[in-house]
C-alpha cells in the first residue's frame, strides 16, 4: 500500500484533532 | 435580563453578533450561541479577559497549557486571523464553520493547504512535509530511519508534485486530495452538528429573539 506522508499526519497527530475542545467542558 | 447580558457580551473584545456569525457560516444562531458557551469557558480557563491564548487553546486539546504541538500551533494561527495572539470570538466561530460537515468541501481543502504550507509561501515544500513528519514522529514517539522518512516524503511528492518542481500548490494539492479523500477527514467535526445538545444550558437562556 502506498505510504501517504500526509494521511500519516492527519490520522496521527493529536494537534490536528479538534474535537478535543468539545469533550469534558 | 436579554438586554442587560447583551450589553455586557457586547463589552466583551471581539465580540460578534451571532446573527451576523450565522449569516456568513453554516451555523444557525442558535449554534453560535451555543458556541459562545464554549467559548467563554475556553476563553476564561486561564485568563479571564474573554479571548483564547495559546495556553488555553493547548489546555484545551491536551489538558496541558503547556504542550506545545506543531499542528496545534498551526490550527492556532489559522484561528488568529488578526495575526494578534489571541483567538477572538468571531475568528472562533469563522474559523470553526470550515469544519462544519456542512460547509463547502473546497474550504476544508484550502484550509488544510493553509495548514501544512508552514511558512506561508503559497506551496506545500518538501522540506515543509519532512518538518511536519519528523514533528509527528516525536508527536508519537514512533521511530523510523531517517531513510525511510526520505521514501515516505518522496513517494507522497512524486504522486503529489505533478509537475514536479519541488513543491505542491493549491491545484496540485486539490487534485491529491480528491485521490485520497480521508485527507481531510479532520476538517469534519460531527460534534459542530449537535453543538447545542452539547451546551443545552443555552437553550434556556437563549436572548437573540428578546434583544431583537
Amino acid at each position: 500500500k502506498f505510504f501517504n506522508a500526509f494521511e500519516f499526519i492527519s490520522s496521527m497527530s493529536s494537534g490536528f484533532d479538534l474535537s478535543s475542545l468539545f469533550e469534558n467542558k | 435580563m436579554g438586554c442587560v447580558s447583551s450589553k455586557r457580551r457586547k463589552q466583551e473584545p471581539g465580540y460578534e453578533e451571532p446573527t451576523v456569525l450565522a449569516a456568513e457560516t453554516p451555523f444557525t444562531v442558535s449554534e453560535v450561541e451555543a458556541l459562545h458557551e464554549l467559548f467563554k469557558k475556553l476563553s476564561n480557563a486561564i485568563i479571564a479577559d474573554g479571548l483564547i491564548h495559546r495556553e488555553e487553546f493547548q489546555l484545551a486539546l491536551f489538558r496541558n497549557r503547556n504542550r506545545r504541538n506543531l499542528f496545534a500551533d498551526r490550527i492556532f494561527d489559522l484561528f488568529d486571523v488578526k495575526r494578534n495572539g489571541v483567538i477572538e470570538f468571531g475568528e472562533f466561530v469563522r474559523s470553526l464553520g470550515v469544519f462544519h460537515p456542512n460547509a463547502p468541501v473546497a474550504d476544508k481543502i484550502a484550509f488544510a493547504f493553509r495548514l501544512y504550507d508552514l511558512r506561508q509561501t503559497g506551496f506545500i515544500e518538501r522540506e515543509e512535509l519532512k518538518e511536519m513528519v519528523l514533528a509527528l514522529l516525536h508527536e508519537s514517539d514512533l521511530a523510523l530511519s531517517e531513510d525511510v522518512v526520505e521514501t515516505i516524503v518522496d513517494k507522497t511528492f512524486g504522486e503529489a508534485d505533478t509537475q514536479g518542481d519541488g513543491k505542491i500548490d493549491p491545484e496540485e494539492w486539490k487534485e491529491f486530495v480528491s485521490k485520497h479523500p480521508s485527507l481531510i477527514k479532520n476538517m469534519t467535526l460531527p460534534y459542530l452538528k449537535d453543538i447545542t445538545l452539547a451546551f443545552p444550558s443555552f437553550v434556556v437562556r437563549s436572548e437573540v429573539d428578546e434583544s431583537d
